[in-house]
């Protein structure tokens, strides 16, 4: 179902940030937001990644993923105990 | 745990080990199920004060508050809006929304990592003793990741960004999920960042053996853990009507069964449904069961789930047996009705004697905890076994560590077998799994660590494997359960753990973030791969990179066959490795040697003798092999040691034709 939603680990290059933007976080709302208005951000990862993890619709994603500083986007992955 | 720290020789000597107060700088995080705070295993008494540099916290939360922390469990923090925002929120009566442990997995691997000393630690009286973590005074901080429906690769990337930030020394996962590339893989890409902050990463290799190509987290920075068993075992006995008897494996603390033979039936011929021989829930026609024994084929549902449907439909008894699938390997469980494990062999015998008489009669006898089993350890057929399924050149799993029958820390909320008919409340639990494994090195790392602070991930790793044994005293090989042959460099990596030997290694084969980049850079990462697994911006340059080259403790060597490589069957082919040894003990000779000598590979040490002067010293060397070509999926096996006398320094050699 393309309408239904995914979450996302949307990982970020930090080095395209436009100069407009002072904090990283902003960047990556504004990111989201442009691409996606109703998305909520679950986590915004600052040390291992920059970027955010979020809920997206495959057509949201494409969007998304055409954003400029957009790394990559990882879908969400189930682990299990050993 | 119980036995293990005598098994690994922790209680030998003293003299080597790191003081208390250099372990107690150690801190261990471990992304689970979280923690049981009220568990005795995480007693504070004796501990210094929490390290000053420690910036985690104890997250309040439900049934749980910031007083469940102390100076043993010094962080415990949980991470579910991942989870949540799939699955919708966590159900608060039944899951705590906190660190606190509902599952017990979590207490379990933490306190074998770093568990307190608990003296009279048993299970129903099973495996007691004295109880402790591998790291005793290490301080634990905790990660809940995990919950009922699953771990999600987004609370764990948070929970390994947070263990970072917070100051862990060690982080140990005992969790796996599909098999992807290292830039995609959440797991690699976070302990790649911690690996660079000079945090040394633990992993479970798998429970998917004995199957070749099974495991998880394999990233060469990440010390991949499988499992082999202790010289500890729990037999059960069934006794036949016809007068053979046959030894199994069972947890079962219940009443006894009467002291007479009792008639008994195989759930196949006791059933009307498809797959009813593996007693899956009411497959069973009671008025064939009642008063009897009944045989259960291993699968399908939870073994203890079995003696559990036998009970509803009258029967007294489980005679739980393997097929081929599980051949001879036994797992005691705490089975609420009188049962015991069979292997495959004894079960198709039984089954046989149940179908030859219609007056087929048995019982099971229990007899406790039996120490000194040998040969021990021998490798698990559940561990995952190699070749490497992203990167064959980097042989995994790295080494294995006891992972069968553990005993350690658990929950408080739910029974040993975690069902909901289970309402037994139990302290300690024994559970096996590469989970169990994963955190026995997570804290013999924490204490060669504190015996040497200054030492890289790769550094540790290599002390780790470079000391691990494949032979037993008697000097026949290890040997793997799965099959009862001995096992090889791709079920037992280096070998089995030898802690005390890792604390002076002699030399090590570091390897720093660069070296990693540059293995990246062979594996022909572009920049932008670089940069999603390690965060840092990197252009390989022109260079001629070499898998072959990455300064591992360990030698995976893959050759082409000859209709791979279009030339004819005799072709001969060569490659070449390098590697550097560091020099971390005192001035010394070293010799290299392979065994043995495979028939197959030529094998080249270039120089045999390294001299070291001082300590950190580097030298190089290098290994070529050459081979004819031989068919797909021909393997051979050496090892090369370098010895001063004194101390061994051992990798393995596996080598495959593709």
């Amino acid at each position: 179902d393309h309408q239904e939603r995914r979450t996302y680990i949307v990982h970020m290059d930090k080095s395209h940030m436009p100069e407009s933007f002072t904090d990283h976080h902003e960047w990556y709302h504004a990111s989201l937001k442009s691409a996606v208005d109703t998305a909520e951000m679950l986590y915004a990862y600052n040390s291992i990644i920059h970027g955010f993890s979020t809920r997206l619709t495959e057509e949201e994603a494409e969007l998304l993923q055409g954003q400029p500083g957009i790394l990559a986007l990882l879908p969400e992955i189930r682990y299990q105990l050993h | 745990t119980t036995r293990t720290p005598e098994f690994l020789g922790l209680g030998r000597s003293e003299r080597l080990l790191p003081t208390s107060t250099s372990e107690g700088d150690v801190i261990i995080g471990v992304l689970d199920t979280g923690v049981w705070p009220e568990s005795k295993s995480y007693d504070d008494t004796g501990l210094g004060p929490v390290p000053s540099r420690w910036k985690g916290e104890c997250e309040q939360g439900t049934n749980f508050s910031s007083s469940n922390c102390n100076r043993k469990i010094i962080g415990a923090r949980f991470f579910c809006k991942g989870y949540e925002a799939t699955l919708g929120p966590i159900d608060e009566s039944v899951e705590n929304r906190s660190p606190r442990d509902d599952d017990g997995h979590g207490t379990h691997t933490s306190t074998t990592a770093a568990g307190s000393t608990v003296t009279g630690a048993s299970l129903f009286g099973y495996a007691s003793g004295v109880a402790r973590g591998m790291a005793s005074h290490a301080r634990i901080a905790a990660y809940k990741v995990c919950w009922q429906g699953g771990c999600f690769s987004t609370d764990i990337l948070a929970a390994m960004e947070k263990a970072i930030e917070d100051g862990v020394d060690i982080m140990s996962m005992s969790i796996g999920g599909s098999i992807s590339d290292y830039s995609r893989d959440t797991v690699a890409i976070g302990a790649f960042s911690a690996m660079a902050k000079g945090i040394f990463v633990s992993c479970s290799a798998g429970n998917s053996g004995p199957d070749s190509g099974t495991l998880s987290n394999v990233a060469p920075w990440i010390t991949t853990v499988g499992a082999g068993t202790l010289d500890r075992d729990f037999p059960a006995y069934v006794i036949l009507g016809n007068g053979k008897n046959f030894t199994g494996t069972s947890l079962y603390s219940g009443k006894p069964l009467p002291k007479k033979l009792l008639p008994f039936v195989y759930a196949g011929r006791a059933s009307n449904v498809t797959g009813g021989n593996l007693c899956m829930s009411d497959s069973l026609e009671p008025k064939s069961v009642a008063g009897k024994i009944v045989v259960c084929d291993r699968g399908g549902n939870s073994r203890v789930q079995k003696g559990i449907v036998v009970k509803k439909a009258g029967g007294v008894g489980m005679i739980l047996t393997n097929t081929e699938a599980y051949g001879e390997e036994l797992v005691a469980d705490a089975h609420l009705v009188p049962a015991a494990s069979l292997g495959q062999k004894a079960g198709d015998e039984i089954k046989k004697y149940i179908s030859s008489d219609n007056d087929a009669r048995a019982t099971i006898g229990f007899s406790g905890t039996q120490l000194g089993v040998q040969p021990s350890p021998v490798v698990a057929a559940f561990s995952s076994r190699g070749p490497n399924p992203i990167t064959q050149e980097i042989l995994k799993p790295d080494l294995i560590a006891p992972g069968v029958n553990i005993l350690a820390g658990w929950t408080g909320k739910i029974g040993p077998t975690g069902l909901e008919d289970d309402t037994r409340h139990i302290s300690f639990n024994i559970i096996s799994g590469t989970s169990m494994s994963c955190p026995h090195v997570s804290g013999l790392a924490a204490l060669v660590k504190a015996a040497h602070p200054e030492w890289s991930p790769a550094a540790i790793k290599s002390a780790l494997m470079t000391t691990a044994y494949t032979a037993y005293n008697n000097g026949k090989m290890i040997l793997d359960v799965a099959t009862g042959l001995p096992a090889t460099p791709f079920d037992y990596g280096a070998g089995h753990v030898d802690p005390v030997a890792a604390l002076d290694p002699g030399l090590v084969y570091d390897a720093s973030v660069d070296d990693y980049i540059d293995f990246l850079c062979a594996l022909n990462y572009s920049s932008e791969l670089i940069k999603q697994t390690t965060g840092r911006q990197f252009t390989c340059s022109s260079k001629a990179y070499s898998i072959q080259d990455l300064n591992y403790p360990s030698f995976s060597v893959a050759f082409e066959t000859a209709s791979e490589t279009g030339l004819g069957r005799k072709a001969v082919s060569t490659v070449k490795y390098t590697r550097t040894l560091t020099n971390v003990g005192k001035p010394a000779n070293y010799k290299a040697s392979v065994w043995p000598q495979p028939a197959k590979v030529q094998i080249k040490v270039v120089p045999e003798l390294l001299s070291f002067s001082t300590v950190n010293e580097k030298k190089s060397f290098t290994v070529t092999f050459t081979a004819n070509s031989m068919p797909s999926g021909t393997t051979s096996y050496a090892h090369l040691t370098w010895s001063d006398g004194k101390h061994t320094v051992t990798s393995p050699i596996a080598i495959t034709w593709t």
